[in-house]
């Protein structure tokens, strides 16, 4: 039970990167689950053999979301968010995929009081021995977001661009 | 693969 509980936290964790279109067909549920398998595989004998990386801020091939974490986490911060926070650790960075449509209602309301879940967030990422972190955030939530991306350079945040995905 | 995407997420990113 306690494997499997692994296995639905990774994949749940991991279906947060599904597009939209492919939520609900079996078929590609079936080889998003064949896919995710096959490369926890590699991940775990990465694990075994580990092979150092240097780390960069300038682009997304050292810490791309694609991979599988090393980690999975299930945060609960129920101040500021309804529902559990899916998050994946690699090597160095620390990913958080907001809940969406859910975020804070201090968020919804447009006050400035993003700093406490960001800090948690923060703390936890530096508990954890990460040099950063990616939150990942719904363009569907974009107006809630609006006040904390003003922000961004006064919180020391920069934005990623998306992944190359034709390239 | 190319079931997966990040175009659905505006990205941050902070120096823990």
């Amino acid at each position: 039970n306690l494997v499997q509980l692994y296995w639905d936290i990774i994949l749940l964790t991991e279906s947060k990167f599904l597009l939209p279109q492919y939520r609900q067909q079996q078929q590609s549920l079936k080889s998003f689950q064949k896919y995710v398998v096959d490369k926890m595989g590699v991940t775990l004998n990465r694990m075994v053999k580990p092979v150092k990386v240097p780390y960069s801020r300038t682009g997304n091939l050292n810490t791309p979301w694609r991979q599988l974490g090393i980690k999975y986490l299930m945060v609960y911060l129920p101040l500021h968010f309804k529902d559990v926070i899916w998050c994946k650790c690699d090597q160095f960075c620390f990913h958080v995929i907001l809940p969406q449509n859910n975020a804070s209602s201090a968020l919804r309301r447009g006050i400035s009081n993003d700093k406490e879940w960001l800090l948690s967030l923060l703390e936890l990422g530096d508990k954890l021995g990460m040099q950063s972190i990616r939150i990942y955030i719904g363009r569907d939530d974009f107006n809630g977001v609006s006040t904390f991306l003003r922000n961004l350079n006064w919180i020391g945040g920069r934005l990623v661009p998306n992944e190359n995905r034709a390239g | 693969d190319l079931i997966f995407g990040d175009e659905n997420y505006i990205i941050l990113e902070f120096e823990c």
